[in-house]
C-alpha cells in the first residue's frame, strides 16, 4: 500500500458517498444516470468475486464489502426507493454499445483464460467506460448540479491517483499491471474535459448542448 | 509480469 493508492481509494469512497447522500437527502435521483450506477455495481460484482476465496488484508476485504454494499444501495435508491424521480427520458445511453466490445475484449486480452481472470478483466475494461451514460446524460440535459460535479471530480481523481500508484509501484517494486494501467489511463482521459470544466467553471457545469 | 491470481488492488 502507498499514499497514492490510499488517497485513490479514499477519493473513490468519497465519490460514492457524495452521490448516495445526495440521493438520500434530496430524496431524488434527478440528473443521475441509473445506467452508470448499474454498470458500477456490475464492475464491483465481477471484480470482487475473490472476496471469499482470497484474503489480502482486512482493509482490502472491508473496502470490497463497502464498495459492493454502497453501489447496490445506490442502484436500489434510484430504481426502487426514488424511482418516480428517475429521469429515464434522458438516461438513454445504449449500454450494449459498451458491454459488447468490453466482453469481446476481455476474452481477447486477459492474463489467463479462466472465468475469474476474464471476469476481472471485464470489470477493469467496463470501469473505464461505465461513466459514459452519466456524461452523456449531462450533455443531453445541458447541466449538472454542483453536487454531481463533485461526485464526478472525486470519481475521476481516484483513477488518476491510481496511475500515480502504478508509477510508484513500478519504481519501488517493479510491479505493473498492464491491463489495469492501460484501462485506467483511458478512463482518466475520459474525465479530462470534465476536469477542465470543473476547474474553470467551478461548481455549476453547463455543457455546450 | 502477468498479474494472475492474487490481486491486491481494489
Amino acid at each position: 500500500m502507498n499514499i497514492f493508492r490510499l488517497a485513490g481509494d479514499v477519493s473513490h469512497l468519497v465519490a460514492i458517498l457524495i452521490l448516495l447522500m445526495k440521493i438520500w437527502r434530496s430524496k431524488s435521483c434527478a440528473g443521475i444516470s441509473g445506467r452508470s450506477q448499474v454498470l458500477f455495481a456490475l464492475v464491483f460484482t465481477t471484480r470482487y468475486l475473490d472476496l471469499f476465496t482470497v484474503y489480502i488484508s482486512a482493509y482490502n476485504t472491508v473496502m470490497k464489502v463497502v464498495f459492493l454494499a454502497l453501489s447496490y444501495a445506490t442502484v436500489y435508491l434510484i430504481y426502487m426507493r426514488f424511482r418516480n424521480s428517475y429521469d429515464s427520458e434522458n438516461d438513454t445511453f445504449r449500454v450494449e454499445f459498451l458491454l459488447i466490445p468490453v466482453i469481446g475484449l476481455s476474452f481477447l486480452e486477459n492474463y489467463a483464460f479462466t472465468p475469474l481472470e476474464i471476469l476481472w478483466t471485464f470489470s477493469i475494461f467496463l470501469e473505464s467506460v461505465a461513466i459514459m451514460p452519466q456524461l452523456f446524460m449531462i450533455t443531453k440535459t445541458g447541466e449538472a448540479e454542483s453536487i454531481t460535479t463533485h461526485y464526478l471530480f472525486f470519481l475521476g481523481l481516484y483513477r488518476a491517483l491510481y496511475i500515480a500508484n502504478w508509477v510508484w509501484r513500478y519504481h519501488t517494486e517493479g510491479f505493473y499491471d498492464q491491463i489495469a494501467i492501460v484501462s485506467g489511463v483511458v478512463q482518466t482521459i475520459f474525465y479530462c474535459d470534465f476536469f477542465y470544466l470543473y476547474v474553470t467553471r467551478g461548481e455549476e457545469i453547463r455543457t455546450p448542448s | 509480469n502477468a498479474v494472475t491470481g492474487r490481486k491486491d488492488e481494489l
